[in-house]
């Protein structure tokens, strides 16, 4: 259905006997269109469509040819400054490196967890797992469960103190010679102060090479404003965005790495431990315009 | 003076953005805008009224009215009449993944229990890792029985083995966990609408994240058409979500919310109050 979105609205716009102003801001609006409906935060829509709009508008001179290949450009090239290219994680396999998920609840961390540790045991790591959930009811079984199905172990402790798991965590797993260690969390938003507290503590403890913001693809206008809070409170380095093999579209992702600044590098799209994919944005921009 | 279409193109534009920003969906929106633009347009107001003050009252009562249009439910009174009758009413709850039915299944124990109604619990999720052991620990942490069997078994049998076991030991209420699933699965929601027609609910409740953008009408109008739910109950409120899409899924399922999570305790489900939401929104 938004595949019908951009295609139609740049036919729309070649198919006009004259390119005038006028067809430029339909064609402008029904791009945010397609962005609102795919969750992009309104102000980032709007700001996106005025910079294409004032592009188009000096170039309309242009034949219809080009000017579609030009619409097309212009809005993928927006769309790259704020998500980023691709960018692969490839951490050095001669030293440990520490990996901090974090999120809101019932984003996909603990899922997501797994299937890194799959990913990189395929790369050659030797993986350890860590579960710093000390809240959720059966947090440890489920991480437990996963770590099994992806022959990796499992760190965890019976006691009320999420930063010292984590730090013992990978003491044992330096230990027993693994070189990358993932951190699992408990879910948390923005406006639960002890945990936020709880989390920036656990990053100064555990000093992670990569601290990653794992986001519910199907997120709405919250995520500009919660992605905000976790980058204030930890370096976020990267995103993952979770549950696209729904409907969702993702704009919220997108309005994550704007607040964020930092790129997504992870798709999953599915609950199995292989529903892991690095991050295309030729595919994500695909996804959220058609 | 008589309200042009011209007067208007600004507030509207604006309430347009206000609603997008305070999450309502934007075929909502759309809704929404063109219901009072339709109203504003050849309106006469006096010199001295104020068009702004006039388009605020106009969708207070837009979103009043879809508030208003489903069946209000007391969920309360209709377990009462089945408990006087000594029959067990069972709640199913359905949703996404990781929306939070199984924390709002612990929630609503709690509310029954504080009424005095006995509850026994259906760990109807055997498929995710970790979900009954989940389910479990809240049954252990509220003293509930639980009615569970290993992962892989049949839902359905779960949903109506407790079903059984309530009525022969007389319990007042049967809350059915199921796992989280993407509507557009169709083999998954084939297999919830079986588990929904073998364990016949007498409730049937949708889960929704609150936070949720567009998505959400999509998922309760895919789980109305294929599974079919009674009610909405949404969760997360208290991340500072602005509300929006609670008109969002009323609008596009015409099912009423009977309450949301505010919070991960068991205490943490109130009420949904329309007219609270609807000044949160308008503030
Ligand atoms: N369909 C689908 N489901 C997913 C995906 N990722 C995770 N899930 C499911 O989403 C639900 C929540 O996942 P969890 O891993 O428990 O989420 P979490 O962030 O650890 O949750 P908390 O620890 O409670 O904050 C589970 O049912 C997962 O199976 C995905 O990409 N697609
Ligand atoms: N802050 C907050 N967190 C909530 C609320 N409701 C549920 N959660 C959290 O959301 C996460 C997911 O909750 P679950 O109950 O496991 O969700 P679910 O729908 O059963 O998930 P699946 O069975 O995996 O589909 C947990 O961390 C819960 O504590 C709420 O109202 N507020
Ligand atoms: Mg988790
Ligand atoms: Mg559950």
């Amino acid at each position: 259905r938004v595949k019908e979105g951009l295609q139609a609205a740049i036919r729309k716009l070649i198919e006009k006997d004259v390119v005038d102003e006028a067809a430029i801001k339909e064609f402008v609006r029904d791009i945010q269109r397609e962005l609102l409906q795919a969750d992009v935060n309104v102000k980032i829509v709007f700001d996106l469509s005025k910079s294409i709009e004032s592009k188009l508008l000096t170039e309309r001179t242009k034949s219809g040819v080009s000017l579609k290949e030009r619409a097309i450009t212009l809005l993928y090239d927006e769309m790259v400054k704020i998500m980023g290219n691709e960018a692969k994680i490839e951490p050095p396999q001669d030293k440990l490196y520490v990996i901090l998920l974090v999120g809101i609840q019932g984003s996909g961390k603990t899922t997501f967890a797994a299937k890194l540790a799959k990913y990189f045991t395929k790369k050659g790591y030797k993986v350890g797992l860590i579960c710093a959930d000390i809240y959720r009811p059966g947090a440890y079984e489920q991480l437990k469960t996963l770590g099994d199905s992806v022959s990796t172990e499992v760190f965890w402790e019976k006691i009320n103190d999420a930063v010292k798991i984590a730090n013992d965590g990978k003491g044992y797993f330096v230990s027993k010679g693994k070189n990358l260690i993932i951190v699992d969390t408990a879910g948390r938003h923005k406006e639960e102060r002890s945990l936020l507290d709880e989390m920036r503590r656990m990053e100064e403890s555990i000093s992670p090479d990569l601290t990653l913001l794992v986001i519910d693809g199907t997120i709405g206008q919250q995520a500009y404003n919660q992605a905000l809070a976790f980058a204030k409170t930890t370096k976020v380095g990267g995103l993952v965005v979770t549950k696209l093999d729904g409907t969702a579209k993702g704009g919220g992702a997108l309005t994550a790495a704007a607040a964020t600044g930092s790129k997504i590098l992870f798709v999953s799209n599915g609950e199995r431990v292989d529903d892991i994919e690095e991050f295309s944005p030729t595919r994500f921009a695909g996804r959220i315009l058609g | 003076k008589t309200l042009t279409e011209q007067d208007i193109s600004e507030p509207i534009q604006q309430l347009e953005v206000n609603l997008l920003e305070s999450e309502v969906a934007y075929e909502a929106v759309q809704y929404i805008i063109s219901s009072i633009s339709s109203k504003l347009v050849g309106q006469k107001i006096s010199r001295t009224e104020d068009k702004n003050k006039f388009i605020l009252n106009l969708l207070r009562e837009t979103l009043l009215n879809i508030f208003s249009h489903p069946t209000q439910l007391d969920i309360f009174q209709e377990i009462q009449k089945k408990v006087e009758n000594k029959i067990p009413y069972s709640i199913m709850f359905l949703g996404i993944n990781g929306t939070g039915k199984t924390t709002t299944i612990a929630k609503m124990s709690r509310l029954l229990a504080k009424k005095g109604y006995s509850v026994i619990l259906a760990a109807s999720d055997t498929y995710r890792a970790g979900a009954i052991e989940q389910l479990e620990t809240h049954s252990q942490n509220l003293g509930l029985k639980i009615l569970k069997q290993k992962y892989g078994s049949d839902p359905a049998a779960v949903a109506r083995d407790a079903k059984n076991y309530a009525t022969l030991h007389n319990y007042h209420v049967v809350l059915i966990d199921t796992a989280g699933r993407i509507q557009t699965s169709k083999n998954l929601m084939e297999e919830l609408a079986k588990i929904k027609r073998v364990s016949a609910p007498d409730l049937t409740i949708f889960v929704g994240d609150s936070l949720a953008g567009n998505d959400l009408v999509l998922q309760a109008r895919e789980f109305l058409k294929t599974v079919g739910f009674d009610a909405i109950i949404l969760t997360k409120m208290d991340a500072d979500a602005k509300g929006g899409a609670s008109i969002s899924v009323v609008y596009a399922t015409g099912k009423p919310i009977i309450y949301i999570g505010t919070g991960q305790g068991y205490d943490d489900i109130q009420n949904f109050d329309a007219e609270w939401l609807i000044n949160k929104l308008l503030s």
